[in-house]
């Protein structure tokens, strides 16, 4: 199957989501 | 204990895996015995997807600002952070360590890396750990395989990646039979 892969900053991006906080 | 299963929120990134954050401290004077490490190691909470870590690691406080002797521990949920553990049992561990002040940095690029499965390992990790001690900081990633020295190479070459240490910075690899001795 596909690997989920997500560098460094796309995960920092996500940070400021408001979903995320 | 049954916990409820973590799933990705309405909207959210998933992770390739779920993932327990788990947080233990030494009472100072007392042996670290097999039962008082079990007894010592509190989980925080597992999350299955980007925004659900986020939401765990804007809380927690950084290690580097932690005191005293404690870690935080990071596995795929369902690995505990011990080498007893079956996932754990034949494993390893990659082991950095820091000088005083690097520690959040690192850990946070330690585990980007992790929970982006920035390794490409296939299911070889287990899980990573930061130890706050008195005159140093130590990271360690932990794989499955000892023995598999082509995932432990990839391993040390993504953690050399993805750290950006300082170039005399020494990398040890231990298996956990031999920590155990």
């Amino acid at each position: 199957g596909t690997r989920i892969i997500y560098d460094r900053k796309f995960l920092l991006e996500c940070r400021n989501s408001p979903i995320a906080r | 204990t049954k916990r409820k299963a973590v799933v990705p929120g309405a909207g959210e990134h998933p992770l390739q895996y779920n993932y327990t954050f788990w947080y233990s401290r030494r009472t100072p004077g007392r042996p670290a015995s097999t039962q008082s490490y079990e007894q010592n190691i509190k989980q925080i909470g597992s999350f299955a997807s980007v925004e659900q870590f986020w939401r765990f690691y804007s809380h927690m406080i950084r290690p580097g600002d932690l005191t005293g002797h404690s870690d935080f521990h990071l596995f795929k949920e369902g690995i505990k952070p011990m080498w007893e553990d079956d996932a754990n049992k034949s494993g390893g561990k990659w082991i950095i360590r820091l000088r005083k002040g690097l520690a959040s940095r690192c850990w946070e690029n330690l585990i980007l890396a992790m929970l982006g499965e920035q390794f490409m390992v296939g299911e070889e990790i287990c899980g990573a750990v930061v130890s706050v001690r008195f005159q140093e900081d130590i990271i360690s990633i932990w794989n499955k395989t000892a023995s598999d020295q082509a995932t432990t190479a990839r391993i040390r070459d993504t953690l050399r990646r993805v750290l950006n240490l300082p170039p005399n910075t020494i990398m040890e690899y231990k298996t956990h039979t031999d920590s155990i001795k």
